[in-house]
């Protein structure tokens, strides 16, 4: 079984990690709950750390 | 014949002591494992610790040994990121005694969590799974300890709270400068040809020569002159180690890899080192431990083993092997960014690329086979709602053993009265955190699944759907498709049967409606979902929902029916309004 998602374009910045497998044909192993994505619209894009370059403290 | 690392590891042992000195010099560097009663080095270390922004040089992991509870023959594989070893197979024992090493490289925001796998084998069964554990080598690394090894509990791969045994490892970060010494000291030793130790003029001008150096090669006497500090016309290991490590320092000598010839310097100075220490390893087999696989279910395939057992695989070339060669789907596994093989049972992939990657079997499913796949459905879906079919349960979570995890249910086995109750089970409360609940503008993961996303349906359709009909406005139906959601991002979610089986919401916001679209129940595994030949999400029966959200406007919801899981069930009414994480409803057996 599968769900798609569909976005108006423009309204989401989904997250660099999960386009790059996808640009690569490699699935990614997600569970329910871990980020996607944030809105284009709210302005706050700025506000997260990219999840690539995020290190551990 | 240069020696191997195993035996460069062991040098403390040798009584050589031109060994021991160097070990001893090598040894003050290590950053040392967190404390155990063990103590394996004599060396008093010199621990510094390890900040997140200096993580990237060469990891050292030896798998030392295990206990486990019954006898057989064992091998082990150590993941991280993309690549997998795997360990010579021990003799028949629970008392498994390995010691392999195996060099990582820790890149700076590369994969940072190694897996280790312990399999049984023997002649007369495949290889099994038996236990694992992961260690956060960030975490471990950057402790500071007296003691280097280290003892862990191997899990069951079917229920994480489960113990069947212990692995023994020992783990070390080689500190850059000293391992470019090293590895100065095992080049230099390939062109002391007389073996005496020492390096003559010659041998040395050869060496220059070979690093493709043309400056260098003009300035050769100087260099021999400036490592020959007692003036005796011979230099000794020691003092080129100490020449080419001073000397890379502020003018390069070596431009191109000495083993594969690549030209080097295009990243940085430490890069460099990394891959020729890396290449030479792996380029003179000097590893104890076996390289070039992609998962530890790969490196425990046999044949496999032989064919690839130095090859390099480009992780350009792995995901989907379509064609000829899709047996098995490798995904990313998000947490650990590392590969995770997905498993199909081989009749299955057979029949699946006959039927949906030929021309022939997609005629044959135009000619009676869609109705065929909606009886096999529903009459699926009949017995599976049977009290018979709990039989069934055990059954599958041995077949899944390591991909579903029984004590994230909310409930046990024995409560489940029929295999499909099993199949839509709940998840103990808090068993899926939700990402940022506070903020509605950050979108969540609607399922447990393998997950695609494009940023638009041309970005999906060059490397994902292979089906030459798909489009956003046939996946969501004329009346609810829209001009701005055919430019629009999409995101699939692809449950695998092991997998929890409920979706959820991934924005807040209130559901405008629901919308049945007929179809057939094709598979969607990748390998019909990459036939060109096949459009199952364009043609498979689905529910488009659309939620309006304030922060990501109107987001469609396609809840896609599949062979046998054809029954599509939502939880949520039109009008309701949802938080994002939310349960939306589940796939279940049947037509």
């Amino acid at each position: 079984s599968t769900v798609i998602c569909v976005f108006e374009k423009d309204a989401i910045q989904i997250d660099e990690d999960l386009l790059s497998n996808s640009e690569r044909s490699l699935e990614t192993l997600v569970s329910v709950g871990m980020r996607l994505g944030i809105s284009k619209r709210s302005g706050r894009i700025d506000e997260l750390p990219n999840m690539e370059t995020c290190k551990l403290e | 014949g240069h020696g191997s690392s195993r035996a460069d590891a062991s040098d403390d042992s040798s009584g050589d002591g031109h060994a021991r000195h160097h070990h001893s010099r090598f040894s003050r560097f290590r950053r040392r494992f967190r404390s155990n009663r063990h103590d394996h080095g004599s060396d008093p270390p010199l621990v510094k610790n390890l900040a997140a922004d200096d993580f990237a040089g060469i990891a050292r992991i030896e798998i030392i040994s295990a206990e486990m509870q019954f006898k057989d023959r064992w091998f082990a594989c150590l993941s991280l990121g993309e690549r997998t070893y795997r360990t010579e197979t021990s003799d028949h024992t629970e008392k498994p005694i390995w010691r392999s090493e195996k060099k990582l490289v820790l890149e700076k925001d590369g994969p940072t969590i190694a897996r280790i796998s312990v399999i049984e084998t023997n002649r007369l069964s495949k290889n099994n799974l038996v236990g694992y554990c992961e260690i956060n080598l960030l975490e471990v690394l950057s402790q500071e300890s007296e003691n280097n090894i280290e003892e862990l509990s191997l899990l069951d791969p079917s229920s994480s709270s489960t113990t069947v045994g212990s692995i023994s490892i020992l783990c070390y970060v080689e500190d850059p400068i000293e391992t470019e010494k090293f590895f100065a000291r095992r080049i230099l030793s390939v062109v002391d040809l007389n073996g005496d130790g020492k390096l003559s003029y010659s041998e040395f001008a050869e060496l220059i020569n070979a690093f493709g150096n043309q400056v260098a090669a003009i300035k050769t006497e100087d260099l021999f002159k400036q490592a020959d500090k007692n003036g005796d016309g011979v230099v000794d290991l020691d003092e080129l180690a100490t020449l080419i490590a001073v000397q890379q320092e502020n003018e390069p000598l070596i431009n191109n890899c000495p083993v594969c010839g690549e030209s080097l310097g295009k990243l940085d100075k430490l890069n460099d080192m990394i891959h020729m220490t890396l290449c030479f390893d792996e380029g003179t087999g000097n590893q104890v431990m076996t390289g070039g696989f992609l998962t530890d279910k790969e490196a425990s395939y046999g044949w496999i083993f032989k064919l690839s057992e130095w090859a390099h695989v480009s992780s350009y070339d792995i995901g989907l092997r379509s064609g000829s060669s899709a047996s098995h789907i490798l995904v990313v596994d998000r947490r650990t960014k590392g590969l995770v093989e997905e498993i199909i049972d081989g009749k299955i992939v057979l029949s699946m690329r006959a039927i949906y990657q030929s021309k022939v079997g997609l005629t044959l499913i135009n000619t009676g086979v869609k109705d065929l796949l909606q009886n096999i459905s529903e009459k699926q879906g009949k017995r599976m709602n049977s009290h018979e079919s709990a039989k069934d349960i055990p059954k599958f979570i041995e077949f899944f053993i390591g991909q579903l995890k029984m004590d994230e249910a909310k409930y046990p086995i024995e409560y489940f009265k029929t295999f499909n109750e099993f199949f839509i089970r709940e998840l103990k409360p808090g068993a899926r955190p939700i990402a940022y609940p506070e903020r509605d503008d950050i979108a969540v993961c609607a399922a447990d699944c393998r997950l695609m996303a494009f940023n638009s349906a041309n970005e999906s359709l060059r490397f994902w759907i292979k089906g030459r009909k798909f489009s956003i406005q046939g996946l969501l139906g004329k009346d609810t498709c829209s001009s701005a959601f055919v430019d629009g991002s999409l995101v699939i979610f692809r449950l695998a049967p092991q997998d929890y089986h409920r979706f959820h919401v991934p924005v807040s916001g209130t559901i405008e409606s629901f919308v049945d679209i007929p179809g057939y129940l094709y598979t969607v595994n990748p390998i019909a979902v990459n036939s060109k030949y096949c459009n199952v999400f364009t043609e498979n029966k689905r529910v488009v929902s659309i939620i309006s959200t304030s922060e990501f406007g109107k987001v469609a919801f396609v809840a896609i029916g599949a062979t046998m899981v054809g029954s599509i069930t939502f939880t949520k009414n039109e009008g309701d309004y949802v938080h994002k994480g939310d349960e939306f409803g589940y796939f279940s057996f049947g037509g």
